[in-house]
C-alpha cells in the first residue's frame, strides 16, 4: 500500500463531493452513508462524484429516526435490500428536518448499491489502510471534543462514547504521526477545510471499531 | 430586554468554551490537534451534543410508516 493516499486528490482526479452541513440534524450516519455511495460510484464508474441524496435517506431509510439518530450499517442494509436506488439532491434536496418519504417511482433514477460490510478493526487498523486503497470507508466515533477542533492530529482527548458518522478519504503515513484524512459534515468552515485529521493505530476516538465499506 | 439576556448567556457559554479551548490546548504538543473558536464557541456542550452528534445505536423495531415501501404498495393498489 502506498505511504499516502487522499481520494480528494488521486490520480490528479477528486472522487469526494463537496464538504456537506448537517447542520442543526443528527443525521450524520445519513450524510457518511451517501457520502460513500458518491465516491464509491465515482470511483467504480470513473466519473465525478455525484451530489446525492441524503435527505433520501433521512426520510426513507427504514429502521432509523431520521435527525433524530441512525445507524450507518443499517441505511447500508436498506439500500441493498430494497434496491432503491440514491437519487440526486437536486431530485430530492436537502432540508436538515425529518420529513415523510418522498421518493416515487418516477424519479428512479439513480445510484444503487449492491453490497456493503461492516466490521471492527481494533487492534488491526493496518487493514483499514489495505481497504482504503479500494476507497473512502465510513467510521462511527466519539466526536464530543471535535468542536472546537481546528488543526492538527487529534491523538488524545476522546473517549469510546460512539456519537458521530464520518468518512475517511485517505491517510498519510510519511511523518511522525501517521494520520487518517476524516471528512466531516459540519460544513466546510470547520477544522481544515470541513476536515481533520486522526492519528492511526490506536483506535483513537472508537475509529476503528464501526468500519463500513460499501459497492455500487 | 431578552435579546440582551441571551447575548449575556451566549457571551458566559463563550467564555467558558474559550477556557476549555486553552486546557485543550495546554495538553497538546507541536504535532497533535489545536482547538480555537469557531462557529460552536457559543453552545454548551449539551447544546452542541443535541444539534451536532447523535445516538448511532440501530433502531431495530421502529419502523417508518411512511417509508418507501409503504408508497409503493398504496401506488400498486392504486392500479
Amino acid at each position: 500500500i502506498p505511504k499516502k493516499l487522499d481520494w480528494r486528490d488521486f490520480k490528479n482526479q477528486s472522487y469526494v463531493s463537496a464538504v456537506k452541513n448537517q447542520n442543526g440534524c443528527g443525521g450524520c450516519w445519513a450524510f457518511s452513508t451517501a457520502e460513500l455511495v458518491e465516491s464509491m460510484y465515482s470511483i467504480q464508474k470513473h466519473v465525478p462524484p455525484p451530489d446525492l441524496s441524503v435527505q433520501e435517506v433521512i426520510d426513507c431509510s427504514m429502521y432509523n429516526s431520521g435527525c433524530q439518530g441512525g445507524d450507518t450499517c443499517t441505511a447500508m442494509q436498506w439500500l441493498v435490500d430494497s434496491h432503491v436506488p440514491l437519487v440526486s439532491d437536486a431530485v430530492y434536496p436537502l432540508t436538515d428536518t425529518s420529513e415523510n418519504c418522498n421518493l416515487l417511482p418516477t424519479s428512479f433514477t439513480g445510484v444503487k448499491v449492491s453490497n456493503f460490510t461492516c466490521q471492527s478493526y481494533m487492534g488491526n487498523e493496518y487493514d483499514m489502510l489495505v481497504l482504503l486503497s479500494n476507497g473512502p470507508l465510513t467510521v462511527s466515533v466519539d466526536a464530543t471534543l471535535w468542536a472546537n477542533y481546528q488543526g492538527g492530529i487529534v491523538q488524545h482527548h476522546c473517549g469510546n462514547t460512539i456519537n458521530h458518522a464520518v468518512v475517511i478519504v485517505g491517510y498519510d503515513t510519511t511523518g511522525d504521526i501517521p494520520y487518517y484524512i476524516v471528512r466531516n459534515s459540519w460544513g466546510p468552515d470547520f477544522g481544515i477545510n470541513g476536515y481533520l485529521h486522526v492519528k492511526i493505530g490506536e483506535n483513537i476516538c472508537g475509529i476503528a471499531g464501526h468500519v463500513s465499506t460499501l459497492y455500487v | 430586554h431578552n435579546q440582551s439576556n441571551e447575548l449575556h448567556f451566549r457571551f458566559n457559554i463563550f467564555k467558558e468554551n474559550l477556557y476549555r479551548i486553552e486546557k485543550l490546548n495546554q495538553q497538546s504538543n507541536k504535532s497533535s490537534a489545536w482547538y480555537g473558536v469557531n462557529k460552536f464557541s457559543d453552545l454548551t456542550p449539551e447544546e452542541f451534543k443535541a444539534s451536532y452528534l447523535t445516538d448511532l445505536k440501530p433502531h431495530h423495531g421502529v419502523l417508518k410508516a411512511k417509508g418507501y415501501v409503504t408508497q409503493t404498495e398504496k401506488l400498486y393498489s392504486l392500479n
